[in-house]
């Protein structure tokens, strides 16, 4: 009988995991090997096809007839250029903020979730947000680009590589990360779970009550090991390894804050959205 | 909880599947 309730609280994440967030691992892979019946996305690897790609981005659908418009682009200014990079971080981080949304409400689907004292679960939150965002972002990527706008656009790497700094710093180790983590090759029923580890740790700063957010991870630890053992019955230590990337991840969150203070005081124009500076003010 | 106006909001925003 516990293992049959391990297997409900899976089977729960997994499906409120497919509610909640838009583009799944299964698609996300099937896009990137072109093994989908939709259209291969747009691919943006310098300025002149951001240009071209960019009224797009964060649009659930691009009209096909615009994929081959051409904008006569021969070289992009240098102020124009800068003026593009800004509009591209933008749209980033809106979707960014949407992405946190995503993630509370998932959050919030955890068994015994919103049980939990109220400041601990803003707390719980703030300091989860990014790491699963950087998760997600794992499966949309490969050792070239990342897919973008629910994958309907290809950014390559060494596009991200070439804006002006510190733009060009800020992927390269989530990219690092994503092709090692990819390497585990977790499914989305696995990912569910993990979000779920992720977000019940009982170790940030500034929680009131820690007892019961441990115990509700615990239960959650738990199905994941049988999870993994049942989905991966070949892959040895899957669930320590698994674990041992949220050692990582604190780094790589860490050093994106750092990225977005200096943004801020080097970019006049930069307006960080409301929601991601209210997560990332005294974070680390 | 103040500080974090926002995530408290989406927090206690009951979502559409729930009604």
């Amino acid at each position: 009988p516990e293992a049959a309730d391990l297997r409900a609280l899976a089977k729960h994440l997994y499906e409120s995991y497919l509610k909640n967030f838009p583009l799944t691992k299964a698609k996300a892979r099937a896009i990137l090997s072109g093994k989908t019946s939709d259209n291969a996305p747009f691919v943006v690897h310098d300025m002149k096809s951001l240009l071209e790609g960019e009224q797009f981005i964060n649009c659930r659908q691009i009209p096909r007839q615009d994929h081959h418009r051409h904008l006569n682009v021969s070289s992009v200014q240098s102020d124009l250029q800068r003026e593009v990079e800004l509009r591209f971080f933008h749209s980033c981080q809106s979707r960014s903020a949407e992405a946190v949304s995503e993630v509370t409400e998932f959050a919030k689907s955890i068994p015994g979730f919103l049980n939990l004292d109220l400041n601990d679960q803003v707390t719980l939150l703030k300091y989860a947000v990014i790491e699963v965002l950087i998760i997600m972002m794992a499966p949309l990527m490969n050792k070239d680009g990342t897919l973008i706008s629910y994958g309907q656009i290809f950014m390559t790497r060494e596009f991200l590589k070439s804006l002006r700094k510190p733009f060009s710093d800020m992927m390269e180790p989530k990219f690092e990360f994503s092709v090692k983590f990819n390497m585990l090759e977790l499914d989305d029923t696995d990912m569910a779970l993990f979000f779920a580890v992720i977000i019940l740790s009982g170790d940030r700063p500034g929680l009131l009550n820690v007892k019961p957010i441990e115990d509700l991870q615990e239960n959650v630890l738990h199905s994941l090991e049988l999870h993994l053992k049942m989905n991966h019955p070949d892959s040895l230590h899957l669930f320590a390894k698994v674990l041992q990337k949220m050692t990582d991840l604190r780094q790589i969150v860490s050093d994106h804050v750092h990225f977005i203070q200096l943004l801020k005081e080097s970019e006049i124009n930069m307006c960080l959205h409301p929601l991601l500076q209210e997560i990332m003010k005294d974070l680390y | 909880t103040e500080r974090h106006k926002i995530l408290h909001r989406l927090l206690q925003d009951s979502s559409p599947a729930d009604g």
